[in-house]
């Protein structure tokens, strides 16, 4: 499903340039639930912006479903994404001036679903994420963890091919954040959904079947659950 | 050093009322070290804002200092805050078109250091959060664990009376929230700081003194650790 090979991408931060992936070569195939470990500003937002289509690399190519998706145009990439791709954000993201609901419908409009079943597909996303109650909330009506738990039920709305998740549980309580790995479990088992979650946390790695450790931009382990 | 009785707190999301904070009565004393914990939307970050004069109560009363935090004027409440407290927000709230040292000098600008004492200070209170190799990126150009220290390095450059952190390690590596808890702890220790952390971390809330267990608003346990 997902194939990158000797992938780099450099940032310019003024006079300086970041080398914050450096020469990434990994697979990943359909089905997989897997995370992306690593220290903070090891690269691991960097390789989900380029997983998900929204940043392209410096060098290197990345081949989703068999296609160049580094040599796509903008518009190309921002297609592939919308049909392919669900992504929870490390920041969220979420529109500020839109409820808990019309946020999570976002990805059902591009995909021309009619208002009714947008409402009620929305709902089911928001159920599934315990947060039904505040459907007609604001962002900055929502605590944290909340605001977390719509971009997750936004990601999943679509049941797209593959989820990107940077930190899904980074705000959210121990209890709550076990009740979202099983919501994630029962879509990869169900309906096959890929899923890469980056995750800080040991307890969520361990839930996965495969961890990548990342290090100052590169790769320094792949392990698999279940290997001695 | 805080007293607070019988506070509520009550919002209205449309024609809802949401009960946010129920009759919290508690006490902190100078130099304390302790966190608020509790599941996703129990509160915490509305009590936080409230300690840390970012908003009043419905009903109750919060002494800070022996004064009646509620009932001051906005203008008062903003002088109290910018003298006092140093506050690292749940979603860092870093000014986009500053980079990170100008963000952690605002709270000199307020003090009316001069130019040259601000960037100095500055510079330490980033080396404490192990970011002086980033002191010029903009917030867009720092990892997410990167802009939460850079407002970590913030609260901490005036050293306030009080520093009220809304999850601090919600985005860092295990490693690098050692690193800070360490960093608060000397402060603590050193300069008599008193910290409260809003944690979902219970390695985090184990390396604290006390512990304040909130659920649906209100208390519902305060430990202290070396007690059986
Ligand atoms: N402006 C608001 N209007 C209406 N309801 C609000 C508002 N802000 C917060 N709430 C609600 O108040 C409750 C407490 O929110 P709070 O942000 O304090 O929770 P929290 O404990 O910090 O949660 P988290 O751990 O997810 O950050 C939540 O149920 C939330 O939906
Ligand atoms: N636009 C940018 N310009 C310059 N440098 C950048 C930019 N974006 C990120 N960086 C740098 O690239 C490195 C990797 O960033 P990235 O956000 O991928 O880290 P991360 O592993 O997600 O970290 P965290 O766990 O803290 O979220 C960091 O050192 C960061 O400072
Ligand atoms: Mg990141
Ligand atoms: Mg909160």
């Amino acid at each position: 499903l997902i194939q990158m090979e000797a992938l780099t991408k450099v940032y310019q931060a003024g006079s300086v340039n970041v080398q914050a992936l450096r020469d990434i070569t990994m697979s990943v195939d359909s089905g997989e639930f897997l995370a992306i470990m690593g220290p903070s500003g090891s690269g691991k937002s960097t390789l989900m912006n380029i997983l998900g289509c929204l940043d392209a690399p410096s060098s290197g190519s990345y081949l989703l479903d068999g296609e160049d998706v580094s040599q796509l145009t903008r518009d190309q990439r921002a297609d592939v994404r919308n049909r392919k791709i669900g992504f929870v954000f490390q920041g969220f993201n979420l529109l500020p001036r839109l409820n808990a609901a019309k946020n999570v419908e976002l990805p059902l409009i591009y995909g021309r679903v009619k208002p009714a079943d947008r409402a009620r597909r929305a709902l089911i996303a928001l159920e599934l994420v315990g947060l039904q109650d505040r459907a007609h909330h604001l962002p900055t009506e929502l605590s944290g963890g909340q605001q977390q738990r719509v971009a997750i039920a936004r990601a999943l709305v679509n049941n797209p091919e593959i989820i990107l998740a940077d930190e899904p549980t980074g705000n959210l309580d121990t209890r709550t954040s076990r009740e979202i790995m099983e919501v994630f479990r029962k879509l990869n088992e169900k309906q096959g959904i890929t899923f890469i979650l980056v995750t800080h946390d040991p307890e969520i790695g361990a839930a996965t079947d495969r961890r990548i450790h990342i290090r100052d931009g590169a790769i320094e382990g792949d392990e698999r659950s279940g290997c001695i």
